[in-house]
């Protein structure tokens, strides 16, 4: 563990719980898009699938937990208990257009061709991808309340936090995984115009405002 | 690259 990890969970932890108090103390999703949530439930399923057949700390498999229980506890809110607030007709991307590919491409680019090691591989290519049904919707409304752009700064913080780490532990300990590596490469380039509208705008107090 | 049993990483 590094502190570039550690910043990295913690920036992710961050954006979960965000996401759940604005949906709690809102008691409403508008604005969040439900796809995406179900994209990052499916990523941490399977990724999580040795949560009981490797074990590596007690601070992995705690996280692993609370990964879990924090994704599926914000379907429940989305799609059950404040489902009258989901914004269906603007999150409207098509998940087959991720999830196949990402299914697809784990089957051909893995490092292991084993049940755990290929869900491993897809939950990295899921996870890169799984924010644009989000990032699609802000800009199909056109903004974002700073609540919302908070969470995605810190969601696409956690991943760039994460290259450096790797980056770290190439040079400290000769650690690496180009297909992790590349994935969240991906996944941080997605975040990069949202990244500078953020630092431009939300920071100087402006709503989140995408030039229509 | 030397590969862990399985994952030690979120």
């Amino acid at each position: 563990m590094n502190i570039f990890r550690l910043g990295g969970d913690l920036a992710h932890l961050l954006a979960i719980i965000i996401l759940l108090l604005k949906i709690w103390t809102t008691r409403s999703c508008a604005g969040i898009s439900g796809k995406s949530q179900i994209l990052f439930a499916l990523t941490f399923t399977a990724r999580y699938l040795d949560l009981f057949t490797n074990f590596v700390s007690v601070y992995n498999s705690v996280m692993k937990v609370v990964y879990l229980a924090a994704a599926y506890a914000t379907l429940y809110l989305m799609y059950v208990k404040f489902k009258a607030t989901y914004d269906h007709n603007h999150d409207t991307f098509r998940l087959e257009f991720l999830i196949l590919p990402a299914a697809g491409l784990a089957l051909i680019i893995n490092h292991e061709f084993s049940i755990i090691e290929v869900m491993w591989t897809f939950s990295i290519y899921l996870e890169a991808v799984a924010i644009l049904p989000q990032l699609f919707m802000v800009s199909k409304t056109g903004e974002a309340e700073s609540i919302t752009s908070h969470y995605l700064f810190a969601l696409g913080s956690y991943r760039a936090l994460y290259i450096v780490n790797w980056v770290y532990r190439y040079y400290s300990e000769g650690f690496y995984d180009m297909i992790a590596t590349l994935a969240g490469v991906v996944q941080t380039v997605l975040y990069c115009d949202f990244f500078y509208l953020y630092i431009t705008k939300v920071l100087k107090g402006k709503k989140l405002q995408l030039p229509a | 690259c030397h590969r862990l049993l399985g994952h030690d990483e979120l």
